[in-house]
């Protein structure tokens, strides 16, 4: 999960959420809140896991979107070694 | 068992010993059961904590760890099987339960997931079952459960991460937790199970927008759980049926577990809201599990009382 990142991302507009659910379904991106892209709906919390080499093509079609977004975790990787004991972390 | 740190996150391995020694050191109030095993053939156990009585016991079920990847959920189990187990003595409260309630608890329901979020991918989510001849693996274990499966909120694929399985109930460890619950549901009051991220005590339904017959009491338990936490501990938890404050989805534990009469029935989803997500640090394991042994006990409480 190396440079792997987690948006967050309240679509306004139906046209986003339309953008947003053809992306996540493309890309394949792991969903992390709704669990579906039917499930995205305007006004409400989506959270996604974004691979590392996808970041910043879903970032620049974000953009050309103006679909907002908030960067959570900016590297999943390190959050990951920090919940392993020291001895199993990858970076030991 | 002494040097037991539960401020961190354990594999598998540690957590079959914790098992073996809590029992061993509680041999008069707890025993371990064995409930079945995984698709690569692990075996499952619960705990049973058990106050000596000649009296007919209701019970309280616990599960946690039914999703790989929501490791706050197994971290969960085990401290309020310690918090219990050291306080039962000491703890009006947890005394008087005890005396009417036994309490059932599954430290991790999805073992294979789980060693596999260990071992090889931190964000696994499902059970490690093989389909398509092992292209392809893994059922999510709370859509594979006999309550409207596989009608809503669910894949039909495999490679999706809410894959349903091949039919209700077919993963070996669906039908483990369901025989178990089957046998017993006449006794069991409460089904509890835990989950993580977003902050959420989460009644029947997912499957339909049709409330439960019982909702309106399941909602007032649920509240004042989430308040006493709240009011406690300041953290904000959401109350709610899945379908209204979530989205739809069929074949979850806790909605098959109040379709066969079980009354008060909650899936709780724990810390956080998305900063970690399912990558929650071990620092947040105390402050986590303090705040949600009080809503728990809000509920069993209640159901006590009752």
């Amino acid at each position: 999960y190396d440079g792997d990142q987690v948006l967050h991302i309240v679509p306004e507009t139906l046209h986003q959420v339309q953008h947003l659910q053809h992306l996540c379904s493309t890309l394949q991106l792991d969903l992390w809140k709704p669990l579906l892209p039917e499930d995205i709906r305007a006004g409400e919390d989506l959270q996604i896991r974004i691979p590392a080499p996808l970041v910043r093509e879903v970032k620049d079609s974000l953009d050309q979107c103006t679909i907002s977004y908030k960067v959570l975790i900016p590297d999943v990787q390190e959050l990951v070694d920090q919940s392993m004991p020291r001895e199993r972390s990858s970076h030991s | 068992p002494e040097g037991y740190i539960y401020t961190q996150y354990h594999p598998m391995e540690e957590i079959y010993q914790w098992m073996t020694q809590i029992q061993k050191s509680n041999k008069e109030l707890v025993t371990q059961h064995y409930l079945g095993k995984t698709v690569e053939n692990r075996p499952m156990y619960y705990l049973q904590i058990s106050q000596p009585s000649d009296k007919t016991k209701k019970i309280i079920w616990m599960d946690c760890g039914i999703h790989a990847r929501e490791w706050i959920s197994p971290a969960f189990c085990q401290w309020f099987v310690k918090e219990i187990l050291q306080n039962y003595r000491s703890d009006p409260k947890i005394s008087r339960l005890l005396q009417n309630l036994d309490l059932y608890v599954l430290p991790v329901l999805n073992i294979d997931g789980y060693i596999y979020s260990w071992e090889k991918e931190r964000l696994w989510r499902k059970n490690r079952s093989p389909y398509m001849n092992g292209t392809c693996y893994g059922t999510d274990l709370n859509r594979n459960f006999n309550s409207s499966w596989g009608s809503i909120g669910v894949s039909y694929n495999c490679s999706s991460e809410i894959f349903c399985g091949s039919g209700p109930e077919s993963e070996p460890e669906t039908r483990a937790v369901a025989q178990l619950i089957e046998r017993k549901k006449s006794d069991i009051l409460c089904y509890l199970t835990i989950h993580s991220y977003g902050q959420y005590i989460l009644i029947p339904y997912g499957s339909t927008t049709t409330p439960p017959s019982n909702s309106e009491e399941l909602m007032h338990v649920a509240e004042k759980a989430a308040a006493a936490l709240t009011g406690k501990y300041g953290t904000s938890y959401e109350v709610g049926s899945t379908s209204s404050i979530l989205y739809s989805n069929s074949g979850s534990s806790r909605d098959w577990a109040h379709m066969i009469g079980i009354p008060f029935p909650y899936t709780f989803e724990l810390r956080d809201k998305g900063t970690h997500g399912f990558v929650l640090p071990p620092d947040q394991i105390q402050p986590t599990c303090e705040e949600t042994m009080l809503a728990v006990t809000t509920i069993i409480d209640y159901v006590d009382q009752k």
